[in-house]
């Protein structure tokens, strides 16, 4: 998966993704194309959140699947959830929550629903997807409506591991924007899977005074950070309310991963 | 030994080639559905997972071609283990999980496992 951050010159926030699923689940050797991802870009919805009568908030989902990977509460915040790969993985979490270890361990896509239905703010989200006790390592990435309200949240089962979270920085020239894929912010990627370098070179390219929905879509549509896992890509601006899912795949010469 | 990669395959901005693959039209072949909070947690996923029904259910039966032929005994593991966990689960998910189950016909474990894949897929 890849998340970006980013911000215009006026400061105006936008958050996308690529949601990327499915390695080694089966090749389907016709159509070059791993079955899984095949099969999950069939799947994909948007669903409206009703509250009372109203949009609680907005995401996307895998038809069937209850939990949260991508969404919105208009005026209030976006989030984003990444694959954190550990050897104290999500099994351990839920080995622990079998035995009766971790009771109130939240599972990984139901905390950000959580967040969604009971959190208003930034702030509020933040503190929550910190702190909050859960099954599964994630990189959680968040962004507000305020200039550089944006972060990285590396977790692990039981909390946050600080010199691996990240915010949007004003006294970086490239702080306007973060970009995530599935390796702690200050470690090195795997090399074989180097998303971050090709994302961050075509972020550079676009340069903040492009940062857009098109802007952004168009980075998150170059290899590598499209490739052949890709079953979307969702662009958000919680300031507009805006939300658009596009369906990704990369037919033909493309990366595997 | 550093192979490098046929250029076809390589890292590639398109930024570079002037080309713009943004049509904001295409989100609309993503379908919007309304869930309700307010709704019984049974009933919440009802219209999504009848309308999907078939697709739950290829995607079940893909997973289960790739399981079996590695580990034949895996399917009966699934539906106990992840059946009995579901009764465990924490409210609204625990209902809403059944209420899938039920109007796709797949068997409650299968649904569990494919709502808790995330955390066995983080090792």
């Amino acid at each position: 998966c890849t998340s970006v951050i980013a911000q215009d010159d006026s400061g105006h926030l936008y958050h996308a993704r690529n949601l990327d699923f499915g390695l080694f689940l089966g090749w389907n050797e016709t159509t070059h194309d791993w079955k899984i991802s095949e099969h999950l870009r069939k799947m994909v919805v948007n669903v409206n959140w009703i509250k009372d009568g109203k949009i609680l908030f907005v995401s996307n989902n895998f038809a069937g699947y209850v939990g949260i990977y991508n969404g919105m509460k208009k005026g209030g915040f976006t989030v984003t959830a990444n694959e954190r790969f550990d050897l104290i993985g999500g099994y351990v979490g839920m080995i622990r929550w079998l035995i009766g270890l971790e009771p109130n361990g939240r599972w990984m896509s139901w905390l950000t629903r959580e967040t969604l239905v009971e959190k208003n703010t930034y702030a509020e989200a933040r503190e929550h997807l910190r702190n909050t006790p859960m099954l599964s390592p994630v990189y959680y990435i968040l962004s507000g409506v305020n200039p550089y309200e944006g972060t990285i949240i590396t977790r692990t089962l039981n909390g946050t591991i600080d010199n691996q979270t990240v915010e949007m920085n004003p006294d970086d020239p490239y702080g306007w924007y973060l970009l995530q894929t599935n390796y702690d912010p200050n470690s090195d990627v795997l090399f074989i899977d180097d998303r971050r370098t090709p994302g961050n070179a075509c972020m550079r390219k676009l340069g903040r005074s492009n940062v857009g929905f098109s802007g952004i879509y168009n980075v998150l549509s170059s290899r590598t950070n499209l490739n052949k896992l890709t079953t979307y890509t969702v662009l958000m601006d919680t300031i507009e309310g805006k939300w658009e899912t596009h369906l990704q795949a990369c037919p033909g010469d493309c990366w595997a991963w | 030994v550093y192979v490098p990669l046929p250029e076809r395959f390589a890292d590639h901005c398109i930024l570079d080639d002037n080309t713009n693959l943004y049509d904001p039209t295409h989100q609309y072949e993503v379908p919007w559905f309304t869930v309700d909070l307010d709704a019984d947690p049974y009933t919440r996923f009802q219209e999504i997972a009848t309308i999907y029904k078939q697709d739950i259910n290829d995607l079940i039966q893909v997973l289960k071609d790739l399981i079996v032929p590695l580990l034949p005994d895996a399917l009966g593991f699934v539906d106990i283990f992840f059946g009995n966990a579901a009764e465990y689960l924490p409210s609204p998910y625990r209902e809403e999980l059944k209420g899938i189950s039920d109007f796709t016909g797949v068997p409650i474990g299968e649904i569990v496992l494919y709502n808790v894949f995330y955390e066995i897929f983080t090792v």
